[in-house]
């Protein structure tokens, strides 16, 4: 028997809003320590890790670890029947090939239920190895996402690189060419609004726009997102999420053909 | 120019 409970559908619904671009299904691994999901995109540029912790649910049971693969299009679907203060309860039988989502309105005067059929999919698991990165860069979320709307006007690419004196974001394309230069914050008296820049040593790759935007769709997740960046290695852009866990996008750099 | 590289190799098959 699975059965995960969260006070807040909203999490949910945010969650997928923030895989659904990169992912068309998706198996979700449930055992005692909580919900995983770790998938790439077809293309294989991108991966998304997400973890929900058993602890951050209101409430969780899993007796026999559960393999749900689901149709990420059909769950948008559901979820989008859940208000935005309604628990939502995921269920499943052991071995079931159905998944129930329970609604409760918070007064329980309305309680829905939606029974989804699961799919058979054999994805790979993959291993992700532990790295050390040279840089790492923390700044608020909006601002991430911003930088990467506005960039995304001028070309297909944007180039990060990371110094001492700071970080730059910047893109060409045939209209003209854009630079962002951000600094680490002097005095941090909120962290959710500061840029923390580590570099052990500097490092500069190139992206493709279309992926960041992508993951910027995970922005209402967390206040801050973390940029963690080596030479020659994908990208790790993670979101965590407020007392439940994080997700974490991994990109591939664009190449020098 | 620059070609969009591949996660492929970086990730082990487990």
């Amino acid at each position: 028997m699975f059965e995960a409970r969260l006070l807040k559908s909203s999490i949910l619904k945010k969650v997928l809003e923030a895989i659904k671009d990169l992912l068309t299904q998706a198996t979700f691994d449930c055992d005692d320590n909580g919900i995983q999901l770790q998938a790439m995109d077809n293309s294989h540029v991108a991966l998304v890790s997400l973890l929900l912790r058993a602890d951050g649910f209101d409430k969780y049971r899993c007796d026999r670890n559960v393999t749900m693969g689901m149709n990420l299009g059909s769950m948008t679907k559901i979820l989008k029947c859940a208000g935005d203060k309604d628990t939502v309860t995921m269920k499943a039988q052991d071995n079931a090939d159905t998944v129930t989502f329970v609604f409760e309105s918070p007064n329980q005067e309305k309680v829905s239920d939606y029974e989804m059929k699961l799919m058979n999919l054999d994805l790979e698991h993959l291993g992700i190895p532990e790295t050390e990165y040279s840089c790492t860069i923390r700044m608020p979320s909006a601002e991430f996402a911003r930088m990467c709307r506005d960039l995304s006007q001028f070309g297909e690419s944007i180039v990060i690189s990371c110094t001492k004196e700071g970080v730059k974001f910047s893109t060409s394309g045939d209209i003209g060419s854009a630079n962002i230069k951000l600094a680490q914050t002097a005095s941090i008296d909120k962290e959710d609004e500061a840029v923390i820049i580590e570099m052990d040593e500097p490092v500069t790759l190139t992206f493709a726009c279309q992926y960041l935007n992508y993951f910027t769709k995970a922005t209402s997740l967390s206040p801050q997102v973390q940029l963690s960046m080596s030479a020659d290695v994908p990208l790790v852009v993670e979101y965590r999420i407020p007392d439940i866990g994080h997700i974490r996008y991994y990109l591939a750099p664009k190449i020098e053909e | 120019g620059t070609t969009q590289g591949r996660l492929d190799g970086f990730f082990k098959v487990l």
